[in-house]
């Protein structure tokens, strides 16, 4: 019988641990965004470089990029050797509330997407990174600066809000949720998730 | 995005691939910094524009890539 030893905890300073498989799943609508291949492209090749097993997926309707993210959680469940880290890109026309639109036309949420991934066992406290390449509404960012302040001055007297969102970096440390689960017990199931939009909320991504 | 692909996608390869060790939410302020300083003009908007990313990280370590 092997003598019992406490499991060490990492360090809080420790780095997640990426020995592990990583796996991306690309969700790319091409079709009237020209140029969107070249994000393709650049964003596979990073993938590879960095040991990420792909999964390019371009055009999905509304319906397909619900379906490939199943899909993509479910192969990840799936896998008998250890997962340590998943990253999604989601490429695509935005709507005004910060929807996806699909190849289709038809809108999906984003948030939606997100939850799905969150389900998936093989990622418990695993970090989930996402990459959302698409418009959060039709604003306009003039930004600030000699050459902005006459546009920022007309701006001011219409709205109450500063109008440039740089600097816009938002930490959510949230420590709700008691889930105690899987390999992480006692962390919050909102935990591990890294999202980086590409435009402020409300505003036009270029 | 028309011509190269969108200024955050191709930043991000950019930096990334300059550094793929440091730390990601290290690397995603610098890619914010090179995309806050492009100035957009296109053929819809003859004005200069800007360009934000929003990062949000419920991460509870660090994230090195490499």
């Amino acid at each position: 019988v092997e003598p019992w030893e406490p499991k060490l905890e990492p360090s809080p300073r420790a780095q997640y641990d990426l020995s592990g498989t990583r796996a991306a799943l690309l969700l790319s609508v091409i079709r009237s965004r020209p140029g969107a291949k070249h994000d393709v492209e650049a964003l596979g090749s990073l993938c590879q470089a960095l040991n990420f097993k792909i999964t390019l997926r371009t055009n999905p309707t509304a319906q397909a990029f619900q379906e490939e993210m199943v899909q993509f959680r479910e192969c990840l469940d799936a896998l008998s050797a250890p997962v340590s880290c998943a990253l999604v890109a989601l490429m695509a026309h935005g709507g005004p509330q910060g929807q996806l639109l699909g190849a289709d036309g038809q809108e999906v949420q984003p948030e939606a997407l997100v939850q799905e991934l969150n389900r998936c066992r093989a990622l418990w406290g695993c970090p989930k990174i996402f990459l959302l390449q698409a418009c959060r509404g039709g604003h306009r960012d003039a930004g600030v600066g000699p050459t902005a302040l006459s546009w920022f001055r007309r701006w001011l007297r219409a709205s109450p809000t500063t109008p440039s969102h740089a600097d816009v970096l938002e930490i959510y440390t949230d420590a709700q949720g008691s889930a105690s689960r899987g390999p992480t017990a006692g962390s919050s199931d909102q935990a591990d998730i890294l999202m980086v939009y590409a435009a402020a909320e409300g505003c036009v991504a270029y | 995005r028309d011509e190269k692909g969108s200024d955050f996608i191709q930043t991000l390869a950019e930096v990334l691939r300059a550094d793929p060790g440091g730390d990601l939410l290290e690397l995603l302020t610098e890619v914010n910094r090179r995309v806050c300083e492009l100035d957009v003009l296109g053929p819809d908007c003859p004005e200069r524009r800007k360009a934000c990313l929003e990062i949000r990280s419920s991460l509870r370590r660090p994230l090195c890539l490499q």
